[in-house]
């Protein structure tokens, strides 16, 4: 039986609307360290890899393995109907057909409880050895999000090259281009502002603008992203949970 | 002319 309390709902509800545009069906497994999700966009280009471990809850058990198939708009609309402050408490038994999901009210004696049909999903597993980088950002995500949307106005791709201490995103247009380019950066009192750029090889790499913004809806997860970047590899966007990750693998552009 | 890659290709089925 598996069986997990969120203290808040909003953390699964931010981590919903991070994936739900990308992945439709997803198979959430969960373990006794918690759940873990791989799934790859509709157009095969984007490869979304979730952790929430048990740390992440304030109670977690699931005494055997259960794989819950997951129609992602589905439970979006049950998410949004539950309070991001209410207690969210995911149940299923071990065999199961439906997730519950149960929200309850901390000030008030309100309890709302959903129940979402499950899915049979057929997917691939991936097998993702440890990557090499050469090159590693870490920023505010809210401002790799900002530059992410201006970029996309100008053209469907961004370049991003890194040489030395800094990062240059690149966006040449049918009407025009434009670049933001960002240095290394230390804030004592908000580390959360700092940029940090580890360098072993310079970058330049070019990615579809669409999926980039399909990555910063993340955002709302963690204050900083941290972007790893190899050549001609696949780039990691990974945003911190509290105890686990939301990781995309984004596949880069070349030249024909 | 820029081609995007898939994702499936960098990595092993498994």
């Amino acid at each position: 039986m598996l069986e997990g309390k969120f203290d808040e709902a909003s953390l699964l509800k931010k981590v919903i609307d991070a994936m739900k545009d990308s992945v439709k069906l997803c198979n959430f497994n969960c373990t006794e360290n918690g759940i873990s999700v791989q799934a790859i966009d509709d157009s095969r280009v984007l490869l979304i890899s979730l952790l929430i471990e048990a740390g992440s809850f304030e109670d977690y058990r699931c005494d055997r393995n259960i794989v819950l198939g997951l129609e992602m708009e589905s439970l979006n609309k049950i998410i949004k109907n539950g309070n991001a402050s209410d207690m969210l408490t995911l149940v299923a038994e071990d065999s199961p057909d439906a997730l519950n999901l149960i929200f309850e009210d901390k000030r008030r004696d309100r309890i709302a409880e959903y129940s979402l049909k499950l899915m049979d999903i057929d997917q691939d597993f991936l097998k993702i050895e440890d990557m090499k980088f050469d090159a590693v950002v870490n920023m505010p995500s809210a401002e790799f999000a900002k530059i992410c949307r201006d970029m996309k106005t100008l053209s469907e791709s961004l370049q991003i090259i890194i040489t030395k201490d800094s990062v240059k995103f690149n966006s040449e247009g049918d009407f025009g281009s434009g670049s933001v380019v960002i240095k290394s950066f230390t804030d004592l009192e908000k580390t959360e502002e700092s940029v940090r750029i580890t360098l072993e090889k310079p970058i330049n790499l070019t990615f579809g603008a669409k999926y980039l913004n399909d990555i910063i809806k993340s955002t709302p997860l963690a204050s900083q992203v941290t972007i790893k970047l190899c050549d001609k590899q696949p780039a990691l966007f990974e945003y911190q949970l509290p105890s686990g990750y939301l990781r995309f693998y984004l596949a880069p552009k070349f030249e024909d | 002319k820029e081609k995007q890659a898939g994702i499936e290709s960098f990595f092993f089925s498994g």
